[in-house]
This record gives C-alpha cells, structure tokens and sequence, in this order.
C-alpha cells in the first residue's frame, strides 16, 4: 500500500466532519507516527488513543513528545490487558 | 490469551471499528 500524505488536520477541518470522519481523519494521521515508533503494535495503538477526546488527540499530533507519552501509557495498558 | 478482541485495531483506509461505540 503506498502511503497516503495528508494535509495538518485543524479543528475547522475535524468541525467539518461527522464524528466518525473525525475519528478516521485523526487515525490516519497517528497511525504512520505511531507505525515509526511500533511497527508491530500500531494498529491496535492508534486504536487505543482514538478513544481520546479530538481536542487532545490535535494536540498529540502536534506534539511528539504528548504523543510518546500516550503511546506509551497505551502500551503499558495493553501489556496489562494481554497478561 | 490469543483472542483478544480489546483494543479495535486501526488500519489505514479502512474504516476503525471502534467507530460503532461513539
């Protein structure tokens, strides 16, 4: 699959769309920088931080380090999960 | 376990699945 280039997502353009565009347009966003940093775990990592409120998840995309944060706390609650 | 249905897995292109809980 050739990866897609996306434009920077902004809130006019989340407040656009309906909830669950909203939801895809910021999944395929996270997913490559979530992929870069897990290849293995990134589907169902992107899966996890989509349950985050849009407002935050703008923010994560617009800052690698709350974004390592998450993807962190993310792993550890799936590691948790999956014992 | 091996059958772990938690977390709904994103894959690019194709619609989240966790779409049907909001």
């Amino acid at each position: 699959r050739e990866p897609a280039v996306y434009e920077p997502l902004s809130a006019s353009m989340l407040a656009a769309a309906l909830p669950h565009e909203q939801k895809q347009m910021i999944g395929e966003r996270l997913y490559p920088l979530i992929s870069a940093l897990h290849t293995q775990l990134a589907g169902k990592i992107t899966g996890m931080l989509l349950e985050i409120d849009n407002s935050e998840l703008l923010l994560m995309l617009e800052s690698p380090e709350s974004l390592n944060a998450k993807v962190q706390e993310a792993l550890e609650v799936l590691q948790e999960h999956q014992a | 376990g091996s059958s772990v249905s938690w977390p709904p897995e994103f894959h690019p292109g194709v619609p989240w699945k966790g779409l049907q809980n909001i």
